[in-house]
C-alpha cells in the first residue's frame, strides 16, 4: 500500500478510512484525484497515504501518528464520518477494520 | 523415466503414487514433455516465503514479491514464538521447488517461478487485501491463497468492498488483460460442519475454488463442502493417510522439509501450480478459460459418499468434490489446443421483496423467478456458469437456516447448509451465495430458492425480506459446449503436447502499474542522517577550502623562502603508484630520509590553489596540478621550524 509507512501516519492498528472519490475524465485525472485526496483527507485531520493498490479512484485516509484518548479517537471518528459523508466528491466510504484470516 | 536426486521426492506421493497408482495429479507425463511452469510465476499470498532456502531461491521472483506487513519489498516470513511462520513457505515448496539439488522436494511446477506476499503476519484490513489481490499484477500469473476468515462453523464473511473490487479489477486488467488467476483454498471447518458458501472467497466467481481429498480419493475430516467448489487435489487426511511431503522453511524448528503438510492449505498450491503447468502451453489463457478446462477435465470417480449428480450438460457434480479430482495431463492437454471462451454474459434479475416468513422443516418457503427469452436477449447469455442469489434474511438463529437452488434443469444446488453452530441473531444482509453445478446448462427458465428453518418452535420464524439472482454464462449453446467437450478428449492421447503445434495467441494489453517500492520510514531516516553528514562535511571542507584561498590571497607570493616537497619515491613514481597528497607538515620524506632545504622543485603533483579553476576545487583534488612556482603556496605554509619543509 503506497504510503502506509508514511513517518507521519498510523499502521493499520489506528483508525484508517477507504474512501472513492469520483473520478474526473480527460488528462492529468490521477494527479487532479491525488491533490482532492490531499486536501480532504486534510479537511478531515486525516493523512492521505495514496492509493489503494491498482484501484483507481480509491485511497487510504489515516489517522496522524500520536497517542489519542479513547474520546479524543471517537471525536475523530465522528469527525471524519460527517465530513466524508456529506462530500460531494466522495462516492464511498468505510472505516477500515481489522479482518480475521486463517491458514488453512 | 522422471527421476530427481531430491532426497523426498520418492515419499511425494501426490507427484507419483507408487504405492497406490493413479492416486496421484498425474504431472510426470507432462514434465516428460518439458511442461514445467516455464515462463510463469505464481505468487503466494499468506505469511511470507523464506526464497533463500535452497528450493526456493532459484525459482523465486523478487519482482512479483512484497511485504505488506512490513511494507517493502522482501516477503521473508519473520519467526515468531509459535514458530507458525512457515506456512507461505511450505505452499511456495509445493508449488515451484527446484528439482535436482539434492535438497528435500520437488514442485508441481518446478519451472516456473515464484512469488510471495508477506500478508498474514499483522493487522489486516480490506484495504490490505486489495493491496495483495493486485499486487505486481503483470508480473505475477496466479494467486495462491491458501488461507481465508475462520472456519469456526458459524463466521460469515468474506472480501468486503476493497477486496471485491481488487479481485475484479485482477480478472479484468491483471496478466496483460487475460486475468489473474486467483486460487483459493476451501476451508478446514468440516469438523464443525462450515461449508465453503459461507466463505465470500471461495464462493466468488472470480476465484478458482479448490477442495481436498485424501490419498484414497476421500474428503478428508476437515474439509468443507460447497456448491461453488470446483474441483479438488489432494492432501491429508486422517492419521493413517499420508501428508504432503514439501519445502519448509529452515528457521527455528524447521529442517527445510516436511512430511506434514495438510489441510486444504496444502491442495490449493497444487492446483495453483497445475495451472502454472497450463498457461506455459497457452500463455492467453483467460481466467474464464482456466475455470472451463477445469470443468471440463476434472474427473469424477468411485466415491459413494460424494452424491455425485449430472447436469444438464453432462458434468458431474458432488458438493464434496466440485467436478472432481484435478488431472495435470488432463488439463494441460485441454489448454494446448483450448480456444477462448466467448465474452462473459450476466444477466441480475430485479431486487425481489418478499417479506415472507420461513416455515419449520418439513415445510419451506419456495421462491421463483422466471428468467425469459427476452431478458437474456440483451447480453445473448445462452448457458450457464456461476449463478449467484443474494439475500437478505432475518432470523433469530442463522445456522438454522437452509437455502437451496434449482436451477431450469432441476438441478439443486445446497447453497446454504444449516450449522448447528452459527447461533449468530441478524441472519444474513445481503450474503450472495453462489453454486456452478448448473455449469453449461441453458440459463432461460425458472429459478426456484427453496429455504427452510431446521430449527424449533421455540424461536420465531424468520423472514425472507428480498433476493436477486444473477446468472453468469457465454452466448455458447448446448451443441457448443458437447463440441468443445468432444475435442477436448480428442486431445488426450497427448498427440498435440509438443512444440510443434501452438495455436495463435493474441497479444496482451499493456497495462500500467502502480509506482513501485515507497521508501520505508526506516530507510528514509538512514537517508536523512547520511544527507545532514555529507551536507555537514561539504560544508566544513569548503570552509576550510575558502580560509586556506583567503589566506592565499593575502599573501600573494612565498617570499623569500621557497617550500618544497618532500622527495617521492623513484620507484614509486616510476611504476605510477605514487600517491597525490597535500602534505601540512613534514620533515622526512617517504623513504624516511631527511629533506634537504635546498633542492630542486618537484616535478609534479603540486597543488597550487590560486592558480587552479576556483570553481572546480573538487577536480583539483583529483588530478596533478600543474607545476607551479613555490612563491604561489601560502608563506603560511612556508613558515615553520627548521626541518619542516612547509
Amino acid at each position: 500500500l503506497a504510503g502506509t509507512g508514511a513517518p507521519d501516519a498510523q499502521g493499520p492498528g489506528g483508525l484508517s478510512w477507504a474512501v472513492h472519490l469520483d473520478s474526473h475524465k480527460g488528462s492529468g485525472e490521477e494527479e487532479t484525484l491525488e491533490q482532492e485526496a490531499n486536501a480532504l483527507a486534510q479537511a478531515v485531520g486525516l493523512v492521505n497515504v495514496g492509493r489503494i493498490g491498482e484501484l483507481q479512484g480509491h485511497y487510504l485516509f489515516v489517522q496522524p501518528a500520536g497517542h489519542q484518548l479513547d474520546q479524543q479517537v471517537e471525536a475523530i471518528r465522528q469527525q471524519a464520518e460527517a465530513v466524508l459523508a456529506r462530500h460531494d466528491a466522495v462516492r464511498w466510504h468505510s472505516e477500515q477494520k481489522l479482518l480475521k484470516r486463517a491458514k488453512r | 523415466s522422471v527421476h530427481f536426486n531430491d532426497p523426498k521426492f520418492p515419499q511425494q506421493w501426490h507427484l507419483n503414487n507408487r504405492q497406490s497408482p493413479g492416486r496421484d495429479i498425474n504431472v510426470t507425463g507432462v514434465w516428460e514433455r518439458n511442461v514445467t511452469g516455464r515462463g510463469v510465476t505464481v505468487v503466494v499470498v499468506d505469511d511470507g516465503v523464506e526464497h533463500t532456502i535452497q528450493d526456493i531461491a532459484p525459482n523465486y521472483s523478487p519482482e512479483g514479491s512484497y511485504d505488506l506487513n512490513s511494507n517493502d519489498p522482501d516477503p521473508m516470513p519473520h519467526p515468531d514464538v509459535e514458530n507458525g511462520n512457515h506456512h507461505g513457505t511450505r505452499c511456495a515448496g509445493e508449488i515451484a521447488a527446484v528439482p535436482n539439488n539434492s535438497f528435500c522436494a520437488v514442485g508441481v511446477a518446478y519451472g516456473s517461478r515464484i512469488a510471495g506476499i508477506r500478508l498474514l503476519d499483522g493487522p489486516l484490513t480490506d484495504s490490505m487485501e486489495a493491496v495483495a489481490f493486485n499486487k505486481h499484477y503483470q508480473i505475477n500469473d496466479i494467486y495462491s491463497c491458501s488461507w481465508g476468515p475462520d472456519d469456526d462453523g458459524k463466521t460469515v464473511d468474506g472480501p468486503h468492498q476493497l477486496g471485491k473490487a481488487a479481485l475484479q479489477h485482477g480478472v479484468i486488467a491483471g496478466r496483460q488483460g487475460f486475468g489473474s488467476i486467483f486460487v483459493v483454498a476451501s476451508g478446514n471447518g468440516g469438523q464443525h460442519n462450515d461449508n465453503c458458501n459461507y466463505d465470500g472467497y471461495a464462493n466468488s466467481i472470480y476465484t478458482v475454488t479448490i477442495g481436498a481429498v485424501d490419498e484414497e480419493g476421500r474428503m478428508p475430516f476437515y474439509a468443507e463442502e460447497c456448491a461453488s467448489m470446483l474441483a479438488v487435489t489432494f492432501s491429508g487426511g486422517d492419521k493413517m493417510l499420508r501428508s504432503i511431503v514439501t519445502t519448509d522453511w529452515d528457521l527455528q524448528k524447521g529442517t527445510g522439509c516436511t512430511e506434514g503438510h495438510t489441510g486444504t492449505s496444502a491442495a490449493a498450491p497444487l492446483a495453483a501450480g497445475m495451472i502454472a503447468l497450463m498457461l506455459q502451453v497457452r500463455p492467453c489463457l483467460t481466467w474464464r478459460d482456466v475455470q472451463h478446462i477445469i470443468v471440463f477435465t476434472a474427473t469424477q470417480y468411485e466415491d459413494r459418499h460424494a452424491e455425485w449428480v449430472t447436469n444438464e450438460a453432462g458434468f458431474s457434480h458432488s458438493h464434496q468434490h466440485g467436478f472432481g479430482l484435478l488431472n495435470a495431463w488432463r488439463l494441460v492437454n485441454a489448454a494446448k489446443i483450448w480456444t477462448s471462451v466467448p465474452y462473459l454474459a450476466s444477466y441480475v434479475s430485479p431486487m425481489l421483496k418478499e417479506n415472507k416468513a420461513i416455515p419449520l422443516s418439513p415445510h419451506s418457503l419456495e421462491v421463483l423467478w422466471n428468467v425469459s427469452r427476452m431478458d437474456l436477449e440483451m447480453s445473448g447469455l445462452r448457458t450457464l456458469e456461476h449463478v449467484a442469489v443474494t439475500v437478505s434474511i432475518t432470523h433469530p438463529r442463522r445456522g438454522n437456516l437452509e437455502l437451496k437452488l434449482s436451477c431450469p434443469s432441476g438441478m439443486m444446488s445446497l447453497i446454504g447448509p444449516p450449522r448447528s453452530m452459527d447461533s449468530d441473531p441478524n441472519g444474513f444482509d445481503d450474503w450472495t451465495f453462489s453454486t456452478v453445478r448448473c455449469w453449461g446448462e441453458r440459463a432461460r427458465g425458472s429459478y426456484r430458492l427453496i429455504v427452510r428453518d431446521v430449527g424449533d418452535e421455540t424461536l420465531p420464524a424468520g423472514t425472507l425480506r428480498q433476493w436477486q439472482l444473477t446468472l453468469y454464462g457465454s452466448v455458447w449453446s448446448a451443441a457448443d459446449i458437447r463440441e468443445r467437450q468432444r475435442l477436448l478428449e480428442g486431445a488426450m492421447s497427448g498427440q498435440y503436447l509438443h512444440d510443434g503445434f501452438t495455436l495463435p495467441c493474441p497479444p496482451g494489453l499493456k497495462i500500467p502499474e502502480e509506482e513501485g517500492y515507497t521508501i520505508t520510514p526506516n530507510t528514509l531516516k538512514t537517508l536523512v542522517l547520511v544527507g545532514c553528514f555529507t551536507i555537514f562535511w561539504t560544508v566544513y571542507y569548503m570552509l576550510e577550502v575558502y580560509l586556506s584561498q583567503r589566506n592565499v590571497a593575502s599573501h600573494s607570493v612565498c617570499r623569500s623562502e621557497s617550500c618544497r616537497w618532500p622527495q617521492r619515491s623513484r620507484k614509486a613514481r616510476e611504476e605510477g603508484t605514487e600517491l597525490e597528497s597535500v602534505p601540512l607538515c613534514n620533515n622526512k620524506d617517504p623513504d624516511g630520509v631527511e629533506t634537504e632545504r635546498e633542492g630542486p622543485p618537484p616535478p609534479s603533483g603540486l597543488l597550487c590553489p590560486d592558480l587552479l579553476d576556483q570553481g572546480d576545487w573538487s577536480w583539483s583534488q583529483h588530478r596533478s596540478a600543474p607545476d607551479c612556482p613555490l612563491h604561489h603556496l601560502s608563506p603560511d605554509l612556508l613558515q615553520g621550524k627548521e626541518e619542516q619543509v612547509c
